[in-house]
């Protein structure tokens, strides 16, 4: 009795692991556009707004930064419009055959810039200083 | 709050919000930009002689909306430099300040606050490398004198010497100028910002004379139109420094 019990158990598990992964991937199919779900990866707009932070006092310029960020699959087949590694379409070759131990590529930045800020410190000098990698120019499968 | 475009043109918001998000976002942002806290400047009016110029630098290093336009270093066509053999600190530099005069608060120079200037470099860590820096006095036209007398504008850093009281002028530059030149005047100032980012407590001011040249006399500054701390707000003078800094490494949080 015991015997059968745990195998049921197990079984259950297995079966709540397995249904885990099916509803995630019907959300996503089911949310399409807007979540991320069929978009292959590309670089969306995100823009930060200091001057919504209330940070007028002490930011001179800019008002705010196009910082974008990057959304959306990478799966078999990666299209070339895609930049992806090439280790990228391996990965996505691998991720196919066994979807549970092997994760899709990432969705990533490929390209970043700088942006600078100008503003005030706290003894009135003013500082101009540029932030390196705060901006993404290009997304693609890693 | 979030806002999304809606796919025909508009945008939506998502989500607003709440104080404690705004103050972590805030918060995540500020650490982005290497600043502990928020800082609070007792006067923010860019109308002042060093923000109206940076803000003019800031114009002319970046594009639209202040990104740089190449990813490694600031770089201009602008001449931020005029008069004296400054080197053209832009390139290579990752930050630039300009510093506020204070001489009015320091013991041993408010005596001769037209001739004395205190700029606090000890905000500028080690980390921070010195690539140029210079001193920016407004000279207006003197009417006192003939159009095409010649005067000799000598800057100097003020060094500790043997006893508490004694000072000695090390001389760092000098510019020679007619009694009508008008405008901003650049003297090369590397040396001392050098001296003063790697030894804070070095830093004693600087002293300028004026030495009338074909009478090889001195006069007071203020004779010569050179404006000090009782100018107007747009002309008083400012130090800038350029800087380039090792990569900004982000606190373990």
């Amino acid at each position: 009795t015991q015997t059968a019990l745990r195998r049921r158990r197990e079984l259950y598990s297995y079966r709540e692991e397995q249904e885990k992964y099916t509803d995630y991937n019907l959300s996503r199919h089911k949310r399409g556009a807007s979540g991320g779900g069929r978009w292959p990866c590309q670089r969306r707009s995100l823009y930060v707004k200091f001057r919504d932070l209330g940070w007028q006092s002490w930011i001179i310029a800019p008002d705010g930064y196009h910082a974008f960020f990057c959304e959306g699959e990478c799966s078999f087949p990666i299209g070339n419009h895609v930049n992806a590694t090439n280790h990228a379409i391996v990965q996505t070759l691998v991720h196919m055959y066994t979807p549970f131990k092997a994760p899709s590529p990432g969705c990533a930045p490929s390209k970043l810039s700088a942006q600078s800020v100008l503003y005030f410190d706290d003894d009135g000098n003013v500082v101009l200083k540029k932030f390196p990698k705060m901006i993404v120019t290009s997304c693609g499968c890693h | 709050a979030y806002y999304v475009d809606n796919g025909i043109g508009q945008t939506e918001k998502m989500h607003e919000m709440n104080s404690r998000d705004k103050r972590e976002l805030q918060h995540e942002i500020l650490t982005l930009l290497g600043l502990h806290q928020r800082p609070k400047p007792k006067s923010s009016t860019t109308k002042d002689s060093a923000p109206t110029f940076m803000l003019s630098l800031y114009n002319s290093i970046t594009s639209d909306n202040g990104v740089v336009k190449d990813d490694s270093t600031f770089h201009t066509s602008h001449n931020v430099t005029v008069g004296d053999s400054v080197v053209q600190p832009i390139e290579g530099t990752d930050i630039i300040i300009s510093f506020v005069n204070k001489a009015k608060k320091v013991p041993h120079l408010r005596h001769e606050k037209d001739r004395t200037f205190f700029f606090d470099f000890s905000d500028v860590t080690a980390k921070e490398t010195v690539v140029g820096a210079e001193l920016r006095l407004y000279k207006e036209k003197s009417k006192k004198w003939k159009k095409n007398h010649e005067f000799q504008i000598q800057v100097f850093m003020l060094r500790q010497g043997k006893d508490p009281e004694d000072k000695i002028l090390d001389p760092l530059s000098n510019i020679t100028v007619n009694a009508n030149t008008e405008g901003w005047i650049t003297f090369n100032m590397t040396r001392a910002a050098e001296l003063w980012t790697r030894q804070p407590e070095a830093n004693l001011g600087l002293f300028i004379k004026v030495l009338f040249v074909s009478k090889g006399r001195e006069i007071n500054p203020n004779k010569l139109g050179i404006v000090s701390y009782r100018g107007s707000e747009d002309k008083k003078p400012f130090m800038v420094g350029f800087f380039s800094s090792q990569e900004l490494v982000y606190p373990q949080r």
